[in-house]
């Protein structure tokens, strides 16, 4: 059977206006890693499952990306991650939602949809279910970069001037 | 915000998305991401999406099931339908892209907006990365 892999790094605030060649060397370096896990998956005959959570597990411990350890900080600096998987062969689905201790939110979100009768848990209730599930726990600090920690005191001080620099400005 | 979408061996499509949230973000948001449905959707019968993007216009536009809803019902293709749902999203206001795999290995990316990461991976493993802009 035919067997294809896409990903994307979200709607990223760098741009190539704002990009080094050596940012640019970076990203698309841990893209590449992260497609080639998925393709090894695929090419052995495992599941689309298997490879979309192996792919976003990569991108979520790469700090470059705002999802696991690059995640940005809320309003009170905090992180609070968010994540869904869904097989389209049953069309059972799993998500989470404000989980600040979970190191990988995607496999959190298998968890639910593959061990619970439910579609989506939130915040402390997710995380207790991490827990139990045996899903890896984190420091909270684990989840700090000085970029996201210095996104969220430029976005404050717009904040406080009530103007954005750039209308088109993501925040993540 | 990441995301996959993949198509195995056996014909099955799934789909998944992760996000860090957005910065300075109150009250508990919760973008579209961990929306089954508006960020991420899978059907063996059409396609697997997942979004990017500004998470409340593809909440209101409930943007991945719209993709595999028009691809079903309206016979649309997979690019087709990526291009109408985004150009949705930005009717409204809103800005974002999205990735989507139907079942038979077709791909489309479409965006309305730019610092897009892309990237795929086929059969006969040919590696693509795409960052616009």
């Amino acid at each position: 059977g035919n067997y294809v892999l896409v990903i994307h790094g979200g709607a990223g605030t760098i741009t190539r206006n704002n990009m080094t060649a050596d940012m640019e060397a970076a990203y698309t370096a841990a893209l590449e890693s992260s497609l080639k896990k998925g393709y090894a998956i695929l090419q052995s005959g495992g599941s689309s499952l298997d490879a979309v959570e192996a792919c976003i597990r990569m991108l979520e411990d790469d700090s470059l990306f705002n999802a696991g350890k690059g995640a940005v900080f809320t309003h009170d600096g905090s992180n609070e991650l968010d994540a869904s998987v869904m097989d389209g062969k049953t069309l059972a689905a799993g998500a989470v939602a404000g989980v600040r201790t979970v190191r990988n939110p995607i496999t959190l979100a298998r968890a639910v949809m593959e061990k619970s009768p439910h579609v989506m848990m939130a915040g402390r209730g997710a995380e207790q279910f991490a827990k139990e599930a045996g899903i890896e726990i984190v420091d909270t600090a684990y989840f700090r970069t000085e970029k996201s920690w210095k996104g969220l005191q430029r976005a404050l001080q717009q904040d406080s001037l009530k103007a954005l620099a750039n209308p088109d400005t993501k925040f993540g | 915000t990441v995301g996959c979408v993949a198509l195995d061996k056996q014909g099955n499509l799934a789909a998944g998305t992760s996000t860090g949230g957005m910065t300075n973000k109150k009250f508990g948001r919760i973008g579209d991401s961990p929306v089954i449905g508006a960020g991420t959707y899978a059907n063996n019968n059409t396609v697997a999406v997942s979004g990017t993007g500004w998470g409340e216009f593809y909440i209101r536009n409930v943007v991945a099931y719209d993709l595999s809803a028009l691809m079903e019902y309206k016979g649309l293709s997979v690019q087709e339908a990526g291009k109408t749902v985004i150009k949705k999203v930005g009717d409204l206001g809103g800005n974002g892209g999205l990735i989507a795999l139907d079942k038979n290995g077709n791909m489309a990316m479409p965006f309305n907006t730019e610092g897009m990461y892309r990237g795929s991976a086929t059969k006969d493993g040919r590696i693509g990365i795409l960052i616009y802009k």
